[in-house]
């Protein structure tokens, strides 16, 4: 038996949010320890990693490990029929062909059941090493979003420069050039306004704008993101979810010809 | 435009 209830069903909504414009269909894979997500898009140049702790549910009991298939259009729609202060209880039995979404309201006078078929899926997992990035950046998730919005209306790509003084993105095409330079921010009195630079050695990376405007739609479930860079290697772009766990993006960098 | 690079170039599968 799997069993695992959030109080406030808006956090998964958010969370499917986050994930439905990259992945088409994805295992969860459901333990003691909680729920884990990793799966690449269909171009395999960026990587989701959800991690949704099983302390940060509300109820939690999984009796044995479960791999279950999902199509995230699907799980989509069905988190679309919550309503907003409904709670969510997500239901499988140890050998599931189904997994059953149920939505009850604050004064639980209404109770809806979802029932979903599970899909067979191919197991494609990567081993992402431990690395130490050179740059770690928090900022705003708001102001990140504005900027991947903004830039990507001059090109298809854009670079993100860091550097002690701060971090620096543009973005260049045939109408001309953009660029946007963040500061370290002085005063630390607003954590969620903050821009915070940690660097080692500086950076310099281009991305493709199409993933970018995918990661910002994470920007709801969290106040801050985190950007982990070194040359040559995949961005993490990471948000925390609360107090129950974490969505990371990977993104392959772009190479010059 | 610069070329897009593989994710899985970056990590091991798996």
């Amino acid at each position: 038996m799997f069993e695992a209830r959030l109080v406030q069903s808006a956090i998964l909504k958010k969370v499917l949010d986050a994930i439905k414009d990259l992945l088409t269909e994805a295992t969860f894979e459901c333990s003691d320890s909680g729920i884990q997500v990793q799966a690449m898009d269909n171009a395999h140049v960026s990587l989701v990693s959800l991690n949704l702790r099983s302390d940060g549910f509300d109820k939690y009991r999984c009796d044995r490990n479960l791999s279950m298939g999902m199509s995230i259009a699907c799980m989509s729609k069905i988190l679309r029929c919550a309503g907003s202060e409904d709670t969510v209880t997500l239901r499988a039995l140890d050998n599931p062909e189904n997994i059953v979404f149920i939505f009850e309201s604050p004064n639980k006078e209404k109770l809806a059941e979802y029932e979903m078929k599970l899909i067979n899926m191919d197991q494609e997992h990567l081993g992402i090493p431990e690395t130490s990035y050179s740059c770690i950046v928090k900022m705003p998730s708001q102001e990140f979003s504005r900027i991947c919005r903004d830039l990507s209306q001059f090109g298809e790509s854009i670079t993100f420069a860091c550097s002690k003084e701060g971090i620096k993105f543009s973005a260049s095409g045939d109408y001309g050039q953009a660029t946007i330079k963040l500061a370290q921010t002085a005063d630390a009195d607003n954590e969620e306004e903050a821009v915070s630079v940690n660097m080692q050695e500086p950076v310099k990376l281009t991305f493709s704008c199409r993933y970018l405007n995918c990661f910002i739609k994470a920007g709801p479930l969290c106040a801050q993101v985190q950007l982990s860079m070194s040359n040559d290697v995949p961005l993490v772009c990471e948000y925390k979810i609360g107090d129950i766990g974490h969505i990371r993006y990977y993104l392959a960098p772009k190479i010059d010809d | 435009t610069p070329m897009q690079n593989d994710l899985q170039e970056f990590f091991a599968l798996i």
